[in-house]
């Protein structure tokens, strides 16, 4: 699974996912990638969220679109809603990542595995890449 | 609002330092760098959150080393079929698909359906068929297969326990 949410200079955001599924999958297997509220979600309000890792958790908990309600409704930073619900995800145990950045140009990643293939550039940041999670 | 930021992921799992090749590691950064490439260049340039998180994804499904577009895992059955997502936070507008096997970048069809159809979230053959009827790329089931990938189904498939991978040792 791969993702990118970006914030541009007018302010907007935006989230994008795009995957091939789980190795083995069968029946037609969909995981959260596609569904919208799920795996991915954006709104100019709080922020655009791509989500990757076992997709029936993010599906269950609606995890790109909670983020985004929490900012909204509770003032939540992106990286306290981003922590809280990988949180909740592997207290239901289930494992993976997510990308989101604010409409304020903050951008976090959060994951519950070992490791997650991630990059981030801005206006005033130099690009940096990492896959391990001690990096 | 003067700045830009663009974020990236390639999928995570159960990768750690040892279990990758060095070849491996080496393409994985060079394939996310070339990603930030495409969409910085877009927001530095001025553009819309949108076009860079599409140019993003695009480079990522076009490389081998993430599962998405090509390098994307097989399923039980041998095939390989894409899911794919867009959302503009300004109008909360959004384009899907699920279940696509011949379109080259399942995120520039999500994001026609998104901007061409009534629709929000097509699947399987009507979304491949939309595809054509709109122009998106198109792609022979072979462009998405690689070695690799057709390795780790044969390695899944011998061990009937985990009948997918659910442990995402594949990320």
């Amino acid at each position: 699974t791969v993702g990118a949410v970006a914030v541009d200079s007018a302010g907007h955001v935006a989230a994008a996912t795009s995957t091939g599924g789980l190795t083995g999958k069968r029946w037609g297997r969909v995981g959260d990638s596609p569904l919208i509220g799920a795996g991915t979600y954006a709104d100019d309000r709080a922020a655009a969220v791509s989500c990757t890792g076992a997709g029936e958790f993010f599906i269950r908990l609606g995890v790109a679109h909670e983020i985004c309600a929490r900012i909204r409704l509770t003032g939540l930073s992106v990286d306290d809603a981003a922590r809280e619900m990988i949180a909740e995800l592997g207290v239901m145990g289930g494992k993976g990542g997510l990308i989101a950045v604010g409409p304020d140009g903050v951008g976090t990643w959060n994951f519950n595995t070992p490791g997650m293939y991630r990059g981030r550039v801005s206006s005033h940041r130099q690009a940096e890449v990492a896959i391990y999670g001690d990096e | 609002m003067t700045g830009w930021t663009l974020v990236i992921h390639g999928g995570s799992g159960s990768m750690t330092r040892g279990v990758l090749s060095t070849a491996d590691d080496n393409a994985g950064r060079a394939g996310l760098a070339a990603a930030l490439d495409a969409g910085g260049d877009i927001l530095r340039g001025g553009g819309s959150a949108l076009d860079a998180v599409e140019a993003a994804v695009r480079v990522m499904e076009d490389d081998p080393v993430f599962n998405a577009g090509r390098g994307s895992v097989f399923t039980a059955e041998g095939r390989i079929e894409c899911d794919a997502a867009i959302m503009d936070g300004s109008g909360r507008t959004a384009g899907a698909v699920a279940g696509v096997r011949t379109t080259r970048h399942p995120v520039s069809l999500a994001r026609e359906v998104m901007t061409n159809s009534a629709h929000v979230f097509l699947a399987g053959a009507g979304a491949d068929s939309f595809a054509r009827a709109h122009g998106v790329e198109a792609a022979e089931p072979a462009w998405f297969e690689t070695v690799e990938r057709r390795r780790q189904l044969d390695e899944i498939l011998a061990n009937p326990d985990a009948p997918f991978d659910s442990g995402m040792k594949y990320g």
